[in-house]
């Protein structure tokens, strides 16, 4: 079972859109996919078409310990599984940070997914906060989807210092996987100047035994197209609503290149 | 002093990028205008040039009490001022839920700026935690970046709902200004469907007695504009870097706008 934390602290880079999508790209290829929603805004869930129900089995009662994971397991389609939260959780996400308190929770209730899936996924909400972090202590491997902009270049270190964090402390075996460019405006300076940034910072790093130095920049990059933004208002993803789209294919190609990466699944 | 909390749970929506512009725009136009940086990763602070060092003063120090507002000012150039942000802020976030730990400190620190501004712009993290709670009991008015995506929609009623309790608790004066559509992409279907649900809500709230009962969409709408992702770069808001752009443009419309209308400033 191979858990990709799917993660960065800024906000709007395209984390949501690439688990739901690169979820059902890789559950057509006949991988069992796990999905989980982890963000208090619960917009993996909207974008699947799920809305739970208050008292309804979810990712914070199984994280505040009232529900087991397998009651917290919501069939998508074949090979794909969700584990939804909840819309309504200002509230809840306050109480949360008292009532778990650790770091491991999530890992731990992973460890009884039975059967074990090929592959979870999970979408993490844009801060570093404990969410995060349960998300870092089970998963192997993040996977960081970003804009080719200044402000996201910014925030790339301070990501890897937690990461870094939680390997030493929590998780020795997380790696860095890669690096995705979502909403990519190839051709523009502004891409290009960054494109470069990151690959002159990941090439300095290959000697060095951080969780990154094997971190690539994944040769799929999606490119902005409207149908991946329109696609979660028909509570689906864009191989059904737009399955000849640039985002469609952008994210096939995605998970096809993941599957080909030995390392990876 | 009428204070702006800019405000949308929804991450990467150009919150930042409406308070450095907006806020330049607004000083220009001969007001002095305070802007706060109010987001652990501090991207207003970038934005306009700014790193602290460790130990300079700034919004968490301040929020923490150990020191006053009048030392966390910085001048950003003529009739405009800045209270920055670290960007080491992982380990002072969770420590700051413990210390801080009311949703007044904020307000309480700037009722002491003297000589007081006339406008003061709150930038918001993406999320509705402490952080953002402080900015809604400090703010006259909440401006709503958002896009007019999908997602986006589901989020303004979460939002609506704590600017409500925020107000029936702490702040019987937060009014909702309204809302900015920023990195619109004006004829698509999805903007013209998101754009009409946006508007048929707030009709039919018009008679009601909630704090958006006088919220109006902006007629200024901020066109999607790689100068406006490319300036931050440069420490520099677009109206130095791209003066003609049509980012500048927008932001200089919006200013306008809001000057207008007698209501807010
Ligand atoms: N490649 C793309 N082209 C066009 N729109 C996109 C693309 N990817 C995502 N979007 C849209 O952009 C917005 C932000 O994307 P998304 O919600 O996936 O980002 P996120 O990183 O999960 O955001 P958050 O930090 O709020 O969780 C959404 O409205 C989404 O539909
Ligand atoms: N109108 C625009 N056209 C093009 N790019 C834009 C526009 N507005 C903002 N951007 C860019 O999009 C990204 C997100 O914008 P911004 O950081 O202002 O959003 P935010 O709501 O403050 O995000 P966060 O939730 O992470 O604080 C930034 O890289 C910014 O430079
Ligand atoms: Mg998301
Ligand atoms: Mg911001």
């Amino acid at each position: 079972m191979r858990t990709l934390a799917v993660l960065n602290q800024k906000g709007g880079v395209g984390k949501t859109t690439t688990v739901a999508n690169l979820g059902v790209a890789l559950a057509r290829r006949g991988r069992s996919v796990l999905l989980i929603d982890l963000d208090p805004q619960a917009h993996l869930s909207l974008h699947l078409g799920l809305e739970l129900a208050q008292d309804e089995p979810g990712i914070y009662s199984l994280l505040i310990g009232r529900h087991d994971l397998r009651n917290t397991l919501r069939p998508i389609e074949a090979n794909l599984q969700l584990i939804p939260a909840h819309t309504d959780l200002a509230a809840a996400q306050v109480e949360l940070v008292d009532a778990i308190g650790r770091e491991t929770i999530l890992r731990e209730a992973l460890a009884t997914l039975t059967p074990p899936a090929d592959i979870v996924l999970i979408d993490c909400p844009p801060s570093l906060g404990l969410l995060t972090l349960n998300a870092l202590a089970a998963a192997d491997e993040v996977l960081i989807p970003m804009q080719a902009h200044f402000l996201a270049l910014q925030g790339v270190g301070k990501l890897l210092e937690t990461v870094q964090l939680v390997q030493q402390r929590l998780n020795p075996q997380l790696r860095v996987g890669g690096i995705l460019l979502c909403m990519f405006e190839a051709g523009t300076k502004l891409s290009t100047e960054v494109l470069t940034d990151l690959r002159q910072f990941f090439e300095s790093q290959r000697q060095l035994t951080t969780p990154w130095s094997a971190a690539r920049i994944y040769k799929s990059t999606i490119r902005r197209n409207i149908k991946l933004a329109e696609s979660p208002s028909y509570g689906r993803t864009v191989f059904d609503y737009a399955a000849k789209s640039h985002g469609a294919l952008d994210y096939a190609e995605l998970a096809d290149e993941l599957l080909a990466l030995q390392n990876t699944i």
